[in-house]
Parts: C-alpha cells; structure tokens; sequence
C-alpha cells in the first residue's frame, strides 16, 4: 500500500509544470524515503532528476517499492481539476496497474477521486556521479529565467563564463549579440536575492537555449537556483523545493567544432 | 545540433 498526503497539492502541480516541457511519461519510484523520478529528454542532451523526501508530505506511507509510470499529459489533465488550496491524496495498491488522485476542498464539502491508468516504461537510468564542482553560482530564480528568455532571442546557444569577478551569459547570432554580466552581490536585505559565487577555477562551457528554458519551468518552486560548472561535463541547474527536497536537471555540453 | 553532446557520454548505464 502506497499513500502520500499533501495539504496544499499546488507543489506538485509546480512539479509537474517544471518537468512535462522535458519530458512525454516518467517513473515515480516510491520508496520508504519518499518518491524519486529520474528520467532523460528523448534526445538524450538532458535529465531531469526529482526527489522528494517522504518526512516533507503531511502524511507518507509505502510498505512496499512502487515504481509508478505515468503519462504525463494524463497527469496534468488530473492536476489540473485540483484546486490549489486542495488536500491532495496519492494511493495505490501493491502491484497496481492504477494510481489514485483524491482532493479535498479545505472545508472538506468537496471530494474528488481520479482514477489513473499507470503505464509499464523501460526507463535507461544513468549513474551520476558526486562531483566537486569548479564554480557553483547562486542566483535569484526569476532572474535566470529572465536571462535565459532574452538571450534566446538572439541565438540557439548560451555561452556562461564564470569567473570570481562574476559570472557572463552570451548569446550571438543573425540579429547580433548579447552579454549579460551579473557580479556577486555586496549585501543585500534578502537571502533569495543574492548572487554568489564559489570558484575553485574559471570555466567556459556553451549549451543550447532551448533546454535551459525548459528547466526555467521550475521557478516556481525557488526563489533561487543553483548552476554547478566544471569543464567539459554537464551543468547542474538545481531548484530546492522548500521541506521536500530537490529537483535537478543535467545538460551536456555542447562541443565547438 | 552540431556539437551537441549526450549524456551518455558523461554518465554511464547503470
């Protein structure tokens, strides 16, 4: 038996918006630490990694390791009767072929059930390994998305340069080009509006724009977002998602030739 | 995509 409580279920509906522009269908593998969800792009250039811990839901019981497929459209057409201020509740059975979505209105006059048809997936899983980063930045999340967006217009690759001055974002292409240089900030009021950077070395890398704003669909769920960058590997765009957890995305690359 | 890398060839299949 599976059962996980929620009592404002607009999370996981951030959740869902931060992931369904990445990706068609995924397994939710549920397990006594809570749910997890790996899954790759169909082109195989980004992954999106999910965890939340089972100690951040109102209530979380799983006696048994479910590993859940779901169809993502189906999910969202399901998310999308909830209210935001809905009590969400996911049950299923062991071994079920089905998912349950139940939502209860705050003044409980209101309860609905969907029922949703679960799908076999032969997910790849790739091993990540730890990796000590040359340069983590910082940055307010609505702030990268809003960098992203504009150097899109420009060209389909983002160069971000990183030095212990600060960090750059450059786009070039038929209009011209556009450098976006952002410094660590002195002091500021509020946390979420910093930026820092930790260097260990300069680095350079070049990825295509139109993933970075994909993983922008997750802002929603931090007011801050994490880059990790080291040469020649993936990025790591990191948005912690309050007392849950995290949702990570890699993205290889891309080689000048 | 030229000069589009995947992620295989970081992360390995486990």
């Amino acid at each position: 038996m599976f059962e996980a409580r929620l009592v404002q279920c607009s999370m996981l509906k951030k959740v869902l918006e931060a992931i369904k522009e990445l990706l068609n269908e995924a397994t939710f593998d549920c397990s006594d630490a809570g749910i997890q969800l790996q899954a790759m792009d169909n082109s195989h250039v980004s992954l999106v990694s999910l965890n939340l811990r089972s100690d951040g839901f109102d209530k979380y019981r799983c006696d048994r390791n479910l590993s859940m497929g779901i169809n993502l459209a189906s999910m969202t057409k399901i998310m999308k009767c909830a209210g935001n201020d809905d009590v969400l509740t996911i049950k299923a059975q062991d071994n079920a072929d089905n998912v349950m979505f139940m939502f209860e209105s705050q003044n409980q006059e209101k309860v609905s059930d969907y029922d949703m048809k679960l799908i076999n997936l032969d997910q790849e899983h790739l091993g990540i390994p730890e990796t000590d980063y040359s340069c983590i930045i910082k940055m307010p999340s609505g702030e990268f998305a809003r960098i992203c967006r504009d150097l899109s217009q420009f060209g389909e690759s983002v160069v971000i340069s990183c030095t212990k001055e600060g960090v750059k974002f450059s786009a070039a292409g038929d209009v011209g080009a556009a450098n976006i240089k952002l410094a660590q900030t002195a002091n500021v009021d509020k946390e979420e509006e910093a930026v820092t950077i930790e260097m260990q070395e300069p680095v350079t890398l070049t990825f295509a724009c139109r993933y970075l704003n994909s993983f922008t669909k997750a802002t929603a769920l931090s007011p801050q977002v994490q880059l990790s960058m080291s040469a020649d590997v993936p990025l790591v765009v990191e948005y912690k998602i309050g007392d849950f957890g995290h949702i990570r995305y890699y993205l290889a690359p891309k080689i000048e030739e | 995509m030229s000069g589009q890398k995947k992620l295989s060839s970081f992360f390995k299949t486990v």
